[in-house]
């Protein structure tokens, strides 16, 4: 399931509709402190599923929502879409990509779309069940997680390798 | 449940000490045991972590970037059991020096045959070794943008 | 011990302001605020930081460098009250991009004129603003050694 | 109190005697992962009085002392010295530079003297207090201290600003 681009609008830093591109191979991702590069991989892992908010360095859904800048008012509304080659027939083959949306208003309400139509939370979950796409995975890996992996934090070995069992 | 869990074990295991010996050296040894193998269900694991001409001892003494290969390792050889159609790497490197990022690098470059990786970085030899990169710029204050970076104007 | 706790909190509260400027930009800010201010001999202390342009949120949603920048600057605005005859630093800027490390750099090399600096760093702009420069080895495996360095063979 | 001298032997990683001299400005560190440059820090912070082994990443003293190599048996005894002038008087004006040298030896024993006489911790203590140097001081970073600071464990914050009081 190879991704093709990633869209994102409204989530976090991310004012503007920003789309990330994936070819083969290895993406780099770099620029100054604080200007979003972490802010991009909380997006995939808000879009797949990830229901606990602590796990986007947030307190709750609303701060994933632009809150706004000197120049720019408060968004409404955050929408992140993953897209990828339907390689895997995770849906009916006439499709050749995947899209899979995720948005939250302001309001308190969410959706969620697979290729635009709508569906349920339980819908994205277990569309990415057995493609070993995941949070919580060995595949995500940032510096808290190598201090949980020498600690055993939470027995956070064992999980790692009953992912891959 | 448990006899997959225990093979399981057994094929990680195999992985981590190569994929350890890869990204330390050849002289370098790494092991993991189950601390309760009577008790498949429950048991944890342990990892003993002997670079070198060091006696092994608890990889809770090891330094930053000690640590760092070793959970990388740790991680690497699960991903070789099942590798993942991508990988996300959060600036993995900053405890790194340049010789240690050198065999990350070198290592992803080789999974990366059979997944698509996304690494955020601050690492100019990290930097030199992706294929395509991003740049991240808030121009606007506190707005993100994206713009194409060109890999010369690194160098 | 009441009053010269806060006066204490102020002075430390005004330099914390001034280095949270000079480390960010000028148009950022941030402040420091006793969370209990009717009980000063339980009163903890909370942290604002509103980098320019942006609203000020919790400062665990900053980002891994202007989290870093931010207790730095906290720490560096308790040290101008009463300096330390030398100060250790291992590794803190790891986390930092270029133009940050410039500012950390810069910080110190001001601050170094009342006090030692001893800094443990693998970053190249780090190491070309100290004065002198040690470097560790462990040819004989398990083994370290000091040896010197010479600054030319670094650029 | 201008430091002059460090003196490692036994202690961690460092089997062989080992003098870093301290000039003025800024000294700096470098060298490959995993060589003993935290290692050096730890020296200093055990010869000013550290008593919280888990602040030197041990589990006791007994990992202080050099455990051996493939080529060199481990050492009986880790001792640290650490030199610096006398400007502020802390022992009488005939001494010019004030040495503090702590030992720890495999069998249990520790020695502490200054200027090569044998005193207690508590001396040692007393040396350094209205010093500004300190362990837990403000003047001591590493990133687990950032860390620390952000998450306010422990009052951390208010911690550090009662030292300066
Ligand atoms: N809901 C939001 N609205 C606007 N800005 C936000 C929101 N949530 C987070 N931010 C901002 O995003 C910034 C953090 O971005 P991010 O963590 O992606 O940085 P980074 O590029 O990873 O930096 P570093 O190199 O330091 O890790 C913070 O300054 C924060 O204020
Ligand atoms: N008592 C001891 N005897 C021998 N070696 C020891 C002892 N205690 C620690 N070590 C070794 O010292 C090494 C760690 O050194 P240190 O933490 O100083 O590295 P570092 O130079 O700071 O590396 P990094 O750049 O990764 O932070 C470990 O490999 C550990 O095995
Ligand atoms: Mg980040
Ligand atoms: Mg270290």
């Amino acid at each position: 399931m190879r991704l093709k681009s990633l869209e994102i609008k409204g989530f976090k830093s991310f004012a503007d509709k920003t789309v990330v591109s994936f070819d083969e191979g290895i993406t780099g991702i770099i620029g100054p402190n604080g200007c979003g590069k972490s802010n991009i991989i909380d997006s995939i892992r808000w879009v797949i599923g990830e229901q606990k908010i602590s796990a986007l360095r947030s307190e709750n859904l609303d701060a994933l929502v632009f809150n706004g800048s000197k120049t720019r008012s408060p968004s409404g509304l955050a929408e992140v879409s993953l897209t990828f080659e339907n390689t895997r027939n995770l849906l009916p083959t006439e499709f050749s990509t995947v899209t899979v949306t995720r948005r939250f208003y302001k309001n308190g309400e969410s959706e969620y779309r697979l290729n635009d139509v709508q569906c349920r939370l339980k819908d994205i979950h277990n569309l990415f069940l057995d493609t070993g796409v995941s949070n919580d995975s060995y595949a995500i890996i940032e510096l808290g997680m190598v201090d949980d992996i020498i600690k055993d934090k939470e027995n956070s070995r064992r999980r790692m390798l009953e992912q891959a069992a | 449940a448990n006899q997959q869990f225990l093979e399981t074990f057994n094929k990680v295991r195999e992985n981590f000490q190569m994929v350890f010996k890869a990204l330390f050296t050849e002289e370098d040894t790494a092991d993991m045991i189950l601390d309760n193998p009577e008790n498949l269900a429950e048991t944890g694991i342990d990892i003993v972590a002997k670079p070198k001409g060091k006696r092994p001892s608890s990889i809770s003494q090891l330094s930053g970037g000690e640590k760092t290969l070793t959970a990388t390792a740790l991680l690497f050889a699960i991903y070789l059991i099942k590798p993942a159609p991508f990988c996300i790497l959060d600036e993995v490197d900053a405890p790194l020096d340049d010789a240690n990022v050198g065999k990350f690098t070198q290592m992803i470059q080789k999974f990366s045959e059979n997944s698509q990786f996304i690494i955020v970085t601050h690492n100019k030899m990290t930097m030199s070794c992706v294929d395509v990169i991003y740049g991240v710029t808030m121009q606007e204050p506190g707005v993100s943008k994206l713009v194409p970076v060109d890999f010369r104007s690194l160098n």
